[in-house]
């Protein structure tokens, strides 16, 4: 654990806290794709099901079933809580055209060939493209709540944080994890855009087209 | 190298 790591899973941690809040006290999911929503609730629950075959840490076992526990929450909420406010006309991302060649690539590129190693490789993959139906929405409607880039720059911030995680680690203790380095890369990558509308016009308007 | 089933990181 250093203090990238740390700061990255918290901001992790407050960007899905404050997506969950924002639905609660708004009671509504309007501009939030249900759709990437759920391909984080298929990223936590493939990538720990190591909860049920090995412990780690109590931070580790306690991250894992918040993380999972709030992603089952907040696709609740926008498909059945206040499904009434779902904006499904603008959530149309095809999902399949991520899942299938993300499970197509863990088939083939994964540390080994194991049903756990796999799915935990394909929820990597997955989790590096599960944003773009969020974003894809977002580019369609032209506009997004300034909570909502709140959300989406915490998300970003995550996995920037990994990175200098894993440079870090690399110097400090020889870890290297290739699957998990290439796919955070690509992660962070397709934040780049959104961070620079953030910067520059999230904090000077307050809204962002 | 990683050790496969090892995944400490969240």
């Amino acid at each position: 654990m250093n203090v990238f790591r740390l700061t990255g899973d918290l901001s992790h941690l407050a960007a899905i806290i404050i997506l969950l809040l924002k639905i609660w006290k708004t009671r509504s999911c309007a501009g939030i794709s249900g759709k990437s929503q759920i391909l984080f609730a298929l990223v936590f629950t493939t990538r720990y099901l190591d909860l049920l075959t090995s412990f780690i840490s109590l931070y580790n076992t306690c991250m894992k079933i918040i993380y999972v526990g709030c992603a089952y929450a907040t696709v609740y909420l926008i498909y059945a809580k206040f499904r009434a406010t779902y904006d499904g006309n603008h959530d149309t991302f095809r999902i399949e055209f991520l899942v299938v060649p993300v499970g197509g690539l863990a088939f083939l590129v994964n540390h080994d060939f194991s049903p756990l190693e796999i799915l935990w490789t394909f929820s990597i993959y997955l989790e590096s493209v599960a944003i773009l139906p969020q974003l894809f929405m977002i580019s369609k409607t032209g506009e997004a709540e300034t909570i909502t880039t709140h959300y989406l720059f915490c998300l970003g911030v995550y996995r920037a944080l990994y990175l200098f995680n894993w440079i870090w680690r690399f110097y400090f203790e020889g870890f290297f994890d290739m699957i998990a380095i290439v796919a955070g890369v690509v992660q962070t990558i397709l934040y780049c855009d959104f961070f620079y509308l953030y910067v520059t016009k999230v904090n000077a308007v307050q809204r962002f087209q | 190298g990683t050790l496969v089933e090892d995944h400490d990181e969240l």
